[in-house]
């Protein structure tokens, strides 16, 4: 465990957090993506099969249940919540799922170190997460007055993944056999995908306005 | 403690 990695574990937290404190004070779930959280909670799910066979360690296993419950509230709100649920942009947040995974999971079964039920699923989960985020980035263009909690929630998830960028650099100077090709590949595709909202995130903040993206 | 992979992260 290094800095950038605990550094990148706490701003994902952070964003989870950001997220379900907005949606619980102001009793609504305006300009969040369902399909970005429903992507999330398949990629939480695929990947933390391991916690059935593998103890890393508690930090790990309390770290994976923490996502896993977080995103599984977040849905149930959005989906269920009486109030909550009727702030969803429904005709906004049309994404189609099949898009993203079935392209994820043909190229996980390509594409992966071994090919076993687990580590596919895993892989899938890895190139999963790298476009998960693409449903809420198309909503938020729709959003007009985008609020200040939704930005930073997607700000804090880019973050996020630079400093897992970060992680990786240090864990290959600092391990001799660390190398992780498929991870580092779709870590930097993730990253990638924000960089046009960093742009006018940074942007409305210097100006002081408030935050919208070009159509 | 940690194994060399990737499936230590989160």
């Amino acid at each position: 465990m290094n800095i950038f990695r605990l550094a990148g574990d706490m701003t994902h937290l952070l964003s989870i957090i950001v997220l379900l404190l907005k949606m619980n004070a102001t009793r609504s779930c305006r300009g969040v993506s369902l399909k970005t959280q429903e992507l999330y909670a398949v990629v939480f799910v695929c990947r933390y099969l391991d916690l059935f066979t593998n103890f890393i360690s508690l930090y790990n296993t309390v770290m994976k249940l923490i996502f896993l419950a977080s995103t599984f509230t977040i849905i149930y709100w959005m989906r269920f919540h009486k109030v909550i649920r009727v702030t969803y942009d429904r005709e906004q947040d049309t994404f189609r799922y099949q898009f993203l995974v079935l392209p994820c999971l043909v190229l996980a079964m390509v594409l992966n170190s071994e090919f076993t039920v687990m580590e596919v699923l895993w892989t899938f989960s890895i190139y999963l997460e790298a476009v998960a985020i693409l449903p809420q980035l198309v909503l938020l263009q729709r959003t007009n007055n985008i609020d200040n909690l939704t930005g930073n929630y997607v700000f804090l998830l880019g973050s996020y993944r630079a400093l897992y960028i970060l992680n990786w650099i240090y864990r290959f100077m600092t391990e001799p056999n660390y190398r992780q090709y498929l991870v580092w590949i779709s870590g930097i595709v993730q990253t990638i995908v924000y960089i046009d909202f960093f742009y006018y995130y940074i942007k409305s903040w210097r100006n002081n306005e408030k935050l919208s993206l070009p159509a | 403690e940690e194994e060399e992979s990737g499936h230590d992260e989160l």
